[in-house]
């Protein structure tokens, strides 16, 4: 199955603590 | 002993991986010299660590382009899995540079590395934004102008993504037409 992802979800990750 | 959720340091695979390009206008080299790749990405985690560390489109000097393109497909006409396929081009005008260019790009990049496109997705090869003294371009590069249910797909749901009017058309053009244009419009095959 693809792996789609909707513009909210990514623009929740865009100041997320980097991961370690 | 405690259960970890993967979610918490996992980062998340994108469907594809990625190559960011960047092109700085420089009359003494070639087109090909001016290109530069400046890193490649598969995860969300990774995209955005790349984005907020670089320029905001806005801020580039005319000439320049940004290019995101799958891994493996070069930005430029020429490439394989370019040449048979087209363009979906967004015109700016210079007032929109200080109001939809850097959105519009975001956008843009939400909707390659989403897979914004369902199944039509496999069709994308990348996009493009140019930042140009005359008027700014953005347009999503895909693989066969001939696939017209891909394209038309891919067109319809860019133009909602953007928000653009539904008054306000925007073209597709085949990248063998806007290579050998002779004027400085090219003919659209698709609309929407």
């Amino acid at each position: 199955k693809k792996k789609q992802y909707n513009r909210d979800f990514l623009l929740g990750f865009q100041f997320m603590p980097a991961c370690v | 002993q405690e259960v970890v959720n993967p979610e918490d340091y996992i980062k998340h695979p994108l469907q594809n991986r990625w190559a960011l390009w960047f092109f700085k206008n420089d009359k003494s080299k070639t087109w090909q010299a001016n290109l530069r790749l400046i890193a490649k990405f598969d995860t969300v985690e990774d995209f955005w660590a790349l984005y907020n560390h670089i320029q905001l489109s806005s801020n580039l000097i005319s000439g320049c382009d940004y290019s995101l393109f799958k891994d493996g497909i070069e930005p430029m006409w020429e490439d394989e899995r370019n040449k048979r396929g087209g363009r979906w081009l967004i015109t700016l005008s210079k007032q929109q540079r200080r109001a939809d260019l850097d959105r519009f790009w975001l956008e843009t990049l939400l909707c390659l590395v989403g897979e914004a496109f369902d199944d039509h997705s496999d069709e994308v090869c990348g996009a493009v934004v140019n930042i140009r003294t005359k008027g700014d371009k953005i347009a999503i590069w895909t693989a066969d102008y001939a696939n017209k249910e891909s394209v038309t797909h891919i067109g319809r749901v860019y133009k909602e993504r953007l928000g653009v009017p539904a008054k306000v058309i925007i073209g597709y053009q085949s990248h063998a037409d806007t290579a050998t244009k002779s004027g400085s419009t090219t003919k659209n095959k698709f609309v929407v």
